[in-house]
């Protein structure tokens, strides 16, 4: 692990006299390693090193029996305080519906992930409607229908219909029956389709969500950053859902999203089971990604 | 990279940036950045232009000679089983080889194998109809290997050329799902020989390190003998997949290029080499 390899390191940098500035950035050295192979960002990674650098030059680290340990509390409390606050859980409206917007590239959990949320608020004591906004996935409204049905939550779908008057058709149904809390889960798309960017701009135009969530698969590699970035800039995001965390993969990705964007990681999903979804808690991620 | 400049620190860390950025890995592109760096000490290259060209040939020589074709049966069907993890792009990667196939004029016949996510079947059931192929289904929470085997003996009855078997996503690290895979594959070679001819992990071109655990983990599940790289008309280059040739040998076979049939293409390492530099 980065803890092990790090301890010895500087164990044997100590070994040569006083600590420097030269010798605790070849530390970092092994830090950089582990972060890029945790997928976190190239530029994200050269970030961090940079500002972990200037605090582990410190006193502190350079008259330390244990400048392994100083150092890993260091980068520790970096990543934290970058990732952090601990995951937001949602809020709802008080009496007018809240409107929840899942976003995201093809395959990373949004359909999974609505049905999440919508039993996370029926559980809340809130009325929710699952909307089926994808009208192009072949089953897709049929996936969604099956997992409404499993949680007893109604979902609005139509028969062909463009996605953005759906949407908008889909919240003053909800009103007419008393549904307050509506989670729209749109098509997969990739950040560079600029027609379907601009549908994703429609649906918000006309129904103007409350929470707009970016879905993001926690094995994305380096392309997170532009993935985040591209969906942020088109629609302000308020929050990302890291999803398939119930794997071994690292997650930096949770750091990248957040770094390049300034949005914080609201949940996480833990399994394909509609229970399935934590609040995420930014030092649990920190230890993932460090290993 | 301007092309004409000597080489200098600046240029070199600018390709290292690139090639982690293309998810290389950092291993990997260290080790590539220390030959070039010898190359470059040695004389063997001069210029900027010599570094991208000394890069490029280093990475495409990896795949002189190595098979790149599907393993087809000299005697139909044909069995293609492809395995691969959660929304990685199985399904509708199946949908384009079979219509690949059926283009050619063969018989083609899907094996709705993923019994468990909601609305697999159906899903399924769509594409076959729409590229022209026929369909073996179970019902929800049947057995797969069941359905697998169904497949083979419809397959066998009719004549049918090609038979490629859908699977339920799975992360690799969740043990009775991989145990699952294995089992579906035995009843597979026991009801055929030799079959299944061909086994393809379809791994997402957004992945990072992590498809290096993914193939591992498979090929020992069930001797993954080709990749299916999808969603590689995104921004992300899939450079993970050269990256673990040094310790997982799978040749990329495919590469998906969109959510339609036709988008599809035989894996070619030069234009993705190539590819990686822009
Ligand atoms: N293991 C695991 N699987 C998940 C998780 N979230 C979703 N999945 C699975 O990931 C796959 C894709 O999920 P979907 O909800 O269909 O993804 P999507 O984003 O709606 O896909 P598109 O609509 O095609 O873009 C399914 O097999 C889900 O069961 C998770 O947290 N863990
Ligand atoms: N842009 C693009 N999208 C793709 C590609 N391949 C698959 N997709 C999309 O990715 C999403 C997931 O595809 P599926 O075929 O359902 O993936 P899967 O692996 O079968 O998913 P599970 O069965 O839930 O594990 C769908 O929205 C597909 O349209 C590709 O090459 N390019
Ligand atoms: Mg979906
Ligand atoms: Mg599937």
């Amino acid at each position: 692990s980065i803890t092990k390899s790090l301890e010895t390191v500087f164990d044997r940098l100590r070994g040569k006299g006083r600590l420097t500035r030269e010798n605790i950035q070849e530390g970092l050295r092994e830090v950089r390693t582990a972060l890029l192979e945790a997928d976190v960002n190239y530029k994200v990674v050269k970030d961090l090193i940079q500002r972990v650098t200037e605090k582990a030059v410190g006193e502190e680290v350079l008259q330390s029996v244990t400048p392994g340990q100083q150092v890993i509390k260091i980068i520790y409390d970096e990543l934290v305080g970058l990732m952090g606050p601990v995951g937001q859980p949602l809020t709802f409206q008080e009496g007018n519906p809240t409107v929840i917007m899942l976003v995201g590239l093809h395959g990373c959990g949004k359909t999974t992930t609505a049905a999440k949320l919508a039993k996370l608020a029926l559980s809340k004591g809130r009325k929710p409607l699952l909307v089926a906004a994808d009208v192009q996935r072949p089953a897709a409204v049929e996936q969604l229908k099956i997992l409404g049905k499993q949680l007893g939550i109604p979902v609005y779908s139509e028969n062909g219909g463009q996605p953005p008057l759906l949407c908008e058709k889909a919240v003053e149904h909800a009103i007419k029956n008393g549904q307050n809390t509506i989670v729209l889960d749109t098509a997969g798309r990739l950040h560079i389709d600029e027609e379907l960017m601009s549908e994703l701009r429609e649906i918000k135009e006309r129904t103007k969500p409350h929470v707009i969530l970016f879905v993001c698969d926690a094995m994305t590699g380096q392309d997170a950053v532009n993935s985040a970035k591209e969906f942020n800039s088109q629609l302000e995001f308020d929050g990302a859902i890291l999803t398939k965390l119930d794997g071994d993969t690292r997650g930096g990705a949770a750091l990248s999203v957040k770094a390049v964007t300034g949005k914080p990681i609201r949940y996480v999903g833990v399994g394909e089971k509609l229970e399935m979804l934590e609040e995420f808690y930014p030092d649990r991620m920190a230890s993932r990604i460090l290993g | 990279f301007a092309l004409g400049q000597t080489i200098d620190e600046h240029l070199l860390e600018e390709i290292e940036a690139a090639l982690i950025e293309a998810d290389m890995g950092v291993k990997p592109v260290g080790r590539l950045m220390e030959e070039l760096r010898r190359a470059c000490q040695s004389g063997e290259v001069t210029d900027a232009a010599g570094v991208k060209g000394h890069l490029k040939a280093r990475l495409k020589e990896r795949f002189k000679g190595r098979k790149l074709e599907l393993n087809m049966s000299p005697t139909p069907p044909t069995v293609i089983m492809v395995a691969g993890v959660n929304g990685s792009g199985k399904t509708t990667s199946i949908a384009k080889l079979g219509y690949m196939f059926a283009r050619e004029g063969k018989q083609v016949l899907l094996a709705a194998g993923d019994t468990f996510r909601a609305a697999a079947v159906e899903q399924l059931e769509i594409w076959a109809g729409r590229i022209g192929a026929q369909i073996i289904k179970h019902q929800t929470g049947a057995d797969p290997s069941a359905v697998a085997y169904d497949a083979l003996e419809a397959a066998v009855a009719r004549g049918v050329d090609v038979v490629i078997v859908d699977t339920a996503g799975r992360l690799h690290t969740k043990q009775n799902l991989m145990s699952e895979l294995g089992k579906m594959k035995k009843v597979l070679s026991k009801r055929i020989e030799h079959a299944p001819h061909e086994v393809l992990l379809v791994l997402d071109a957004t992945t990072g390190q992590n498809a290096i655990s993914q193939a591992r983990l498979f090929k020992e599940a069930v001797d993954i003998t080709g990749i299916f790289l999808a969603k590689l008309d995104g921004t992300a280059k899939g450079g993970v997949v050269l990256g673990m040739q040094d310790e997982i040998k799978i040749p990329v076979k495919f590469v998906g290029l969109g959510e339609k049939a036709e988008d599809i293409q035989r894996f070619d390492p030069e234009g993705f080499i190539d590819a990686l530099f822009d």
